[in-house]
């Protein structure tokens, strides 16, 4: 079957894409291996400024990642949420599948198992992530995730409260930030 | 988000995602990226299924999931992804987003929403290089 081996990748994050076919056609390792190789290298380039360290600031401008890294032949996995202050996610991740029964690790408690299997723990921050973190800040926090409460999120920086008001269904659809596209995508 | 999904020379297949999320988030956000069945997953059985995009819509309809579901139906990967898709644009119409979708003999397609085109690499033995593709959304 010529179709096989393959790999397929959302967006055209080129480098990536020849990383894991390298892997998984020269090298002939596993397809595991493909996909942790090929996210290792959007890791390190930033891809899209989507992946990686110095990318898409919190409100208090830090930098976390998710990953996850599944085994279709096992139906094993292993994924991180918010992990703070280790770069190389996908291989965590690849961690959590490879030494624990468990599938997802989040926030500091990921980060305190990826020291332990020998990860290094530094800041995600860049200047470029710092940067658009204050100029979110001097537009007034503006785009935010935030609805229903006070004050008016769509003009004022927090901190807030809920609104006194009772919710409605629309209001609980709002969906105020355009997001998902190119270059701001999950 | 990067979302990868593989298939060696043994015919096993994975998937896998990597992220730093949406920008401004609220502070302990997660997406849809390290949820299995919403960023990616993969079923040695069908095939696997990588989604980009607003991953807070995402992670509600599992769309990874359903397409590989559809592929259990026998359907194409393109088909298998629209059909993943159309689900949370009947309940979100502004929603953006893609999803790659391979099946386990190394089919693939693509399908996205909110975009004019979403553009997604593949590389095989048949394409000989990394090549980037681009459907148009639904």
């Amino acid at each position: 079957n010529s179709m096989i081996p393959v790999v397929v990748n959302t967006w055209p994050f080129i480098n990536a894409t020849e990383k894991a076919w390298e892997t998984v056609y020269w090298k002939k390792m596993s397809a595991v291996d493909a996909v942790e190789r090929g996210c290792i290298v959007c890791e390190k380039e930033q891809c899209d400024g989507t992946v990686g360290y110095g990318g898409s600031p919190d409100e208090n401008g830090e930098t976390t990642l998710d990953a996850m890294i599944m085994d279709g032949s096992t139906m094993n996995m292993g994924a991180v949420g918010a992990l703070r202050r280790v770069k190389n996610a996908i291989s965590v991740a690849r961690h959590v599948l490879d030494y624990t029964q468990h599938s997802l690790l989040v926030g500091d408690q990921a980060t305190e198992f990826a020291v332990s299997m020998g990860f290094k723990e530094e800041p995600l921050e860049t200047n470029a992530s710092t940067k658009i973190w204050q100029q979110w800040k001097q537009n007034n926090c503006q785009p935010n995730f935030w609805m229903n409460v006070s004050p008016d999120p769509a003009s004022t920086c927090g901190p807030y409260k809920p609104a006194t008001k009772g919710l409605t269904s629309k209001q609980h659809q709002q969906r105020g930030v355009k997001f998902g596209g190119e270059g701001n995508h999950d | 988000t990067i979302g990868m999904v593989a298939i060696d020379n043994q015919g096993k297949i994975a998937a896998g995602t990597s992220t730093n999320g949406a920008s401004h988030k609220i502070p302990g956000r997660v997406g849809d990226s390290p949820i299995p069945g919403a960023g990616a997953y993969a079923d040695g059985e069908v095939g696997a299924a990588a989604a980009t995009g607003d991953g807070d819509i995402m992670m509600r309809f599992l769309p990874s999931l359903i397409a590989v579901e559809q592929l259990r139906s026998g359907i194409t990967p393109s088909a298998a992804g629209e059909n993943a898709l159309r689900r949370i644009v009947a309940r979100y119409p502004d929603f953006v987003g893609g999803i790659v979708v391979l099946s386990i003999d190394g089919q693939y397609g693509a399908a996205c929403h909110g975009m004019n085109t979403f553009k997604y690499s593949v590389c095989n033995q048949q394409l000989g290089e990394v090549t980037v593709l681009e459907v148009p959304c639904l």
